[in-house]
């Protein structure tokens, strides 16, 4: 038997409208320590990871490990119909072939059940090395989400450098080219608010602009991002979810021919 | 350039 209660069902929604246009599915590894996943878009450019907390629920129960395959844009379908408000509470039999949704009303006055059925995924892990990054740069989501938006619309792709100017954002393209700098700040009295760049080495890599927009879906989930960038490495994304968890995206560089 | 891909950098378990 599997069960896990969130007071606010936004959580999940933003959570899935984050993943669906980058993985069209993907397995939740269920365990008594939480809900896991980990999945990379059909190009194999890129990954998804995501952990959400057994302590970070409002009631969390796994007798045994599962993994539920599921079609994102099937879930975002049915969480449209939770109310931002709502308590959603995951529940599934142990081997069972549907996920049921159920939303509560914050004043109980209407309960609704969903049931979603699942998929069988087979699902490659990729074992992600604990290492340390020669920049991490923590930034208001909002500010990541204009630079990639506003790069997009000048080139494809994104030179982004940590020195211990700042981090840059560079692209160019057929009507010229862009740099935006951030530099380190800690002046807002918000923290939300600041920038703060820890850097180890000077590192400068290039993405692909499509990606980095992609994660910015993940905004609505909290004021600030985190980006990890290491020489020959892929970039981590990360936006935690308050005390639940988090969701990193992974993007591999690209390399010189 | 070209696109690195993510399995080229994190070994398949």
């Amino acid at each position: 038997m599997f069960e896990a209660r969130l007071p606010q069902a936004a959580v999940l929604k933003k959570l899935v409208e984050a993943l669906k246009e980058l993985v069209t599915e993907g397995n939740f590894d269920v365990s008594p320590s939480g809900i896991s996943l980990q999945a990379m878009d059909s190009s194999h450019v890129c990954l998804v990871t995501l952990q959400l907390n057994d302590d970070g629920f409002e009631h969390f129960r796994c007798d045994r490990n599962m993994s539920m395959g599921i079609h994102f844009g099937n879930l975002s379908k049915i969480l449209k119909c939770a109310g931002n408000e709502d308590t959603i509470t995951l529940k599934a039999e142990d081997n069972a072939d549907q996920l049921t949704l159920m939303f509560e009303s914050a004043n109980q006055d209407r309960i609704s059940d969903f049931d979603l059925k699942l998929m069988s995924i087979e699902s490659e892990h990729l074992g992600i090395p604990d290492q340390d990054y020669s920049a991490e740069v923590k930034m208001p989501s909002a500010e990541y989400q204009r630079i990639v938006r506003d790069l997009t619309s000048m080139g494809d792709t994104v030179l982004v450098s940590a020195t211990k100017e700042g981090i840059k954002f560079s692209t160019s393209g057929d009507i010229g080219t862009a740099n935006i700098t951030l530099r380190h700040n800690t002046t807002p009295e918000k923290e939300d608010e600041q920038t703060h760049i820890d850097l180890k080495e000077p590192v400068a890599l290039t993405f692909a602009l499509r990606y980095l927009n992609n994660f910015a879906k993940a905004t609505p989930l909290t004021p600030q991002v985190k980006l990890s960038l290491t020489k020959d490495l892929p970039v981590v994304v990360e936006y935690k979810v308050g005390e639940l968890g988090q969701v990193r995206f992974f993007l591999a560089p690209k390399i010189d021919d | 350039m070209h696109q690195g891909q993510l399995t080229a950098f994190f070994p398949r378990t």
